[in-house]
């Protein structure tokens, strides 16, 4: 089964 | 003083609808520019990003930059108070602790008020970097709402494969598995009805329907979506809101453990 992503992963906190 | 009228609440009704399945409370940067909220979901999965452009108001008066938290639970239950002809008029004062929102009819007979206290919250903004991305598929927003609403049926992920043939949408549960193929097309009469690919490099990726079952929410606002994908990165899910700016969701991938 596929794990879902966390999004702050991806980007960076500004 | 902050003053923010448009001339039909319809458009904010819609986008209050399109957000609140995904975020209880936002902050609203408010600036001469206009009206920006960028806010993720509790479980950081996905991210809402708001622009609602000063110069497409019939009013717009910032006179100090505003970050104004909002329960947005209790904002959507104030914009159902207004019919969809209304004038809507957001106003605050500097440094307030409560936002009023006006809504008269259109033969200016009915006048209510309605003042919500705003809420401290923490900012947490995320960077987000100009992407350039393997695939834009434009498409009918009523019909990306429909294929996500029934691959949904099938399993709790759907896969978009996106090559120059087409989009597939697929999904695969216990019970059975289901796929749509969407061509380009050839020839439309409307606009709307188009469904455009624009492909640098094939992409598969796979989201979480009930994210995107929440996105769909947004297709009153627009009878297009955008959906821009790249392997690996989140999904970018954008409707415009007529002259007055657009609403993106971004949704991060599942990916194989």
């Amino acid at each position: 089964t596929p794990v879902q992503n966390d999004l702050e992963e991806f980007y960076t906190l500004a | 003083m902050f003053e923010a009228r448009l001339a039909q609440s319809a458009i904010l009704k819609k986008v209050l609808e399109a957000v609140k399945d995904l975020l209880s409370e936002a902050t609203f940067e408010c600036s001469d520019s206009g009206i920006m909220v960028q806010a993720m979901d509790n479980a950081h999965v996905s991210l809402v990003s708001l622009n609602l452009r000063s110069d497409g108001f019939d009013k717009f008066r910032c006179d100090r930059n505003l970050s104004m938290g909002m329960n947005i639970t209790t904002m959507t239950k104030i914009l159902r108070c207004a019919s969809s002809e209304d004038t809507v008029t957001l106003r605050a004062w500097d440094n307030p602790d409560n936002i009023i929102f006006i809504f008269e009819s259109p033969s200016k007979e009915k006048l209510a008020e309605y003042e919500m206290k705003l809420i401290n919250m923490d900012q947490e903004h995320l960077g987000i970097p100009e992407t350039m991305y393997s695939c834009v598929v434009k498409m009918p927003s009523a019909e990306f709402a429909r294929i996500c609403k029934d691959l949904s049926q099938f399993g709790e992920a759907i896969t978009i494969a996106c090559s120059k043939e087409g989009v597939k949408f697929s999904a695969a549960g216990d019970y059975g598995n289901a796929n749509i193929k969407l061509a380009q097309t050839a020839e439309v009469d409307k606009e709307e009805e188009a469904v455009c690919i624009d492909m640098q490099e094939p992409v598969k990726l796979t989201f979480a329907c009930r994210y995107l079952n929440s996105f769909v929410k947004a297709t009153p606002l627009c009878a297009q979506v955008k959906l821009s994908m790249s392997a690996d990165v989140p999904l970018v899910c954008e409707y415009s809101i007529g002259e007055i700016g657009h609403i993106r969701y971004y949704l991060a991938p599942k990916i194989d453990d």
